[in-house]
């Protein structure tokens, strides 16, 4: 399907470390 | 978590010594949401920019340019700033932009977008939504009254669509307003 991502869910990664 | 386009960021510096196409930059591209925030996190912010700067994200493969074949037919959607918004909203209406470009915000019609783009400059800054075929006026619309309400502008706040072929003789006037 088509990958749509609201603001809210795009903002909660902003601060998230990175994987390693 | 994979975005549904890969995104392409370049800057632009102006130097009028060298020709325009010389001065723009490719940084970087993207293609999930944890690489956006990463390129995010590491970049000025666009009001930290010097004049005559600008960013543009676009779809990779579609140079940020009116001259590449996906822009040619198109125009944008148009936000001016006041001088005095650099420091109040600019880098929040960017941030906005963008996350309406990576999250797919226009639904169906999110195919027609190009990318964006905000031009740092004395006069006051510009943001624009890019679109590649400016008759297709019912994409046209719903792209544009859908990022007006993301920016969360006034209803009473009106803003314009140009074509870039308008834009590029300029004879520059709204095509379609919101």
């Amino acid at each position: 399907g088509k990958k749509q991502y609201d603001r809210e869910f795009l903002l909660d990664f902003q601060f998230m470390p990175a994987c390693i | 978590h994979q975005l549904q386009n890969r995104w392409a960021l370049w800057f632009f510096k102006n130097d009028s010594s060298r020709a325009w196409q010389d001065n723009l930059h490719l940084v970087t591209k993207v293609d999930t949401v944890e690489d956006f925030w990463a390129m995010y996190s590491h970049i000025q912010l666009a009001s930290k920019l010097s004049s005559g700067c600008d960013y543009a994200l676009f779809k990779d493969g579609i140079r940020p340019m009116w001259e590449d074949s996906r822009n040619k037919w198109g125009g944008r959607w148009l936000v001016s700033l006041a001088k005095h918004q650099r420091h109040s909203k600019l880098d929040r209406l960017w941030l906005e932009t963008l996350l309406c470009l990576i999250g797919e915000s226009f639904e169906d019609h999110s195919r027609e977008v190009c990318g964006a783009v905000v031009n740092i400059r004395t006069k006051g800054d510009k943001i624009s939504v890019w679109t590649q075929e400016a008759e297709n006026q019912a994409s046209v619309l719903h792209i544009g009254r859908v990022y007006k309400e993301h920016l969360g502008l006034s209803t009473k706040a009106i803003i314009g669509y140009q074509a870039h072929a308008d834009t590029a003789t300029k004879s520059i006037r709204n095509k379609f307003v919101v």
